[in-house]
């Protein structure tokens, strides 16, 4: 069950929509500071539900739609799509390829779709139910992350242990 | 949920001492659970011993060796409970050359059972890579992705040079 | 105290913006103090916009474009508050080729009023260095202080052939 | 008022003893991971009269003491002497040169010395009033230091300021 396309459009920085497609093995994202790529990684922790803004390094869960350049007006909406190749069968949906979508209009209004059929927040969480995919904290690691871990008490490191439990 | 963690912590107690090994080329790593608490509420303490050397505390040792521990405890939950796909952003910065090697060779171990995206800007680990791509933003603000080579990552082109080829 | 606190604020404040300005090829910087508390008590408040973007707060700014930022604030108290010598412990190791070229071009712009040491992983920060010094440990756990030329480096020889040089 | 030597004997890693000597201009430290580098960085802070063991990574003041390897025994006490030009006169001693240092047996009792001559913390620190020199964190930043600078809560950037004014 491997990621197969990532699809960004509104998010953050990805004023213009954004595909990337996924092999097997290491896909390295490279470029320079400050254009996109930690962006790729809130993308995927939004669409697989993350609920919190301050994980998204935002103060609101409105500062992941593009609020627009000295160029460009603000955007109302985003959007991110992961699709996740099921060959092996393991999300119980019998489909050979499963995507999650989500979006977020500036209205505040909030839409989870699964093979692009409307669904609910709950649902998304138990398509991945003990499949190890989802806002995992062990599986994601962020930018700073480690030096977090390493900074945090003995007891906030039990966090780690619990998601993978 | 009690014996579940517990599980968990002794199965990742195991590989830990394993995957420090492999990216220290030796010494020793532990974990222990804080005494006299509830299993359910005790903190986690690290043990960390890099070969020939008798640190009295992890916080002694040198921002990459913490590093390397961490990513050490980090590859040894994902051992006891694979996930899918793991994303990795920039853990390499503080590395020197000879432990970012050891760092994405314990990662190509993991592809078995794993995909993996890694952020870097750090050219030996870009060359490890199966797929590169670029992330820039000729026009500020919005991100753009662009295919790139390793070389020409290799002959130090600058971003916005590779972006045009 | 009121008032020194007062006037060192404001100096900092003026050059933060040019320092900002510097290292980011543009844009513009601010501090302000938290209003309704005393100038004694308030908290200061980073405000950030790097050429062509309108981030809505420093969060949500890259790890690269924070570190710069920081970079900016520490040497504009730099200007305010000049000191015979300087230590920066790897502060490049977040930063692109471009960054680390004009974090490097800012350390040569204060070397008339300060000496500067610093410990670095990258390779063009040592070429930007006046004096090289190689810190190894040949025998575990016990430092060896090596001379290094920028060729070795550039070779990319491993830090023990240097040692053996 | 630059730096010109700095000797570290039983400091930390530093089991033999080590000497470092200064130019005006940019000195930079290289090598691998947990060879000794920030260690050299500790060193200055210590001779400077830090107070704090937590903020030379360790737990209570006897560990900056070399404390032994697989191969090494540990030492007895640990000495810095870090030599000023004073050609400028900034510093009151009508010295050429000044030099600290700071001693620390395991026993517990602290030795201070300026121009080899015993003196007290306080006249070290005397020596230094209103030159910039000190354990001033606004011209020591350690590995680490941006980070934590940047996640400090409004508040806690104060003490960059005060530390200046
Ligand atoms: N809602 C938004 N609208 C527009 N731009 C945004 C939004 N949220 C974040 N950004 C921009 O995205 C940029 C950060 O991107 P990101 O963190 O992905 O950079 P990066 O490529 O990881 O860089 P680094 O190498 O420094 O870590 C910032 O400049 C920020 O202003
Ligand atoms: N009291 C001590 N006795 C012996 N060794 C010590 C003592 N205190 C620290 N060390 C050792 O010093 C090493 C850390 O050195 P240091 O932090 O200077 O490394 P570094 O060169 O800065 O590495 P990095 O590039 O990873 O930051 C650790 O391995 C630690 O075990
Ligand atoms: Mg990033
Ligand atoms: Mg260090």
């Amino acid at each position: 069950m491997h990621l197969k396309r990532l699809e960004a459009f509104g998010f953050k920085s990805f004023a213009d929509k954004l595909v990337f497609d996924f092999e097997r093995g290491v896909t390295a994202f490279v470029g320079p500071n400050g254009c996109g790529k930690s962006n790729v990684v809130d993308a995927v922790k939004w669409v697989l539900g993350e609920q919190s803004a301050k994980s998204l390094r935002g103060d609101e869960m409105a500062d992941v739609i593009f609020n627009g350049t000295s160029q460009r007006r603000p955007l109302n909406f985003a959007e991110v799509t992961l699709t996740f190749d099921n060959a092996s069968g393991k999300l119980p949906l019998g489909a050979p390829e499963v995507s999650v979508t989500r979006r977020l209009y500036r209205s505040g209004e909030s839409e989870y779709l699964i093979n692009k059929a409307l669904c609910r927040l709950r649902d998304v969480r138990e398509l991945f139910w003990d499949t190890g995919v989802g806002t995992s904290s062990y599986s994601i690691i962020e930018q700073g992350r480690v030096v977090a871990l390493l900074e945090a008490n003995s007891k906030d490191r039990r966090i780690l242990f619990e998601e993978a439990a | 949920c009690r014996s579940l963690f517990q599980e968990t912590f002794e199965a990742v107690k195991l590989h830990f001492n394993e995957t420090f090994r492999k990216l220290f080329g030796g010494g020793k790593a532990d974990l222990l659970l804080e005494e006299g608490e509830d299993v359910l509420e005790a903190g986690i303490e690290i043990i960390a011993r890099p070969p020939g050397k008798e640190p009295r505390s992890v916080s002694l040792l040198s921002g990459g060796e913490k590093t390397m521990t961490m990513i050490a405890l980090l590859f040894a939950v994902f051992r006891s409970r694979p996930a899918p796909f793991c994303i990795l952003d920039e853990v390499d910065a503080p590395l020197d050359e000879s432990n970012v090697d050891r760092f994405n060779l314990m990662v190509r171990d993991f592809l078995d059972q794993s995909q993996f995206l890694v952020i870097t800007h750090n050219k030996s680990t870009m060359s490890y890579a199966d797929v590169l791509y670029g992330i820039t933003m000729p026009e500020p603000g919005v991100s753009k992705r662009i295919a790139i080579r390793f070389e020409d990552v290799e002959k130090h082109l600058p971003m916005d040079e590779i972006a045009r080829a």
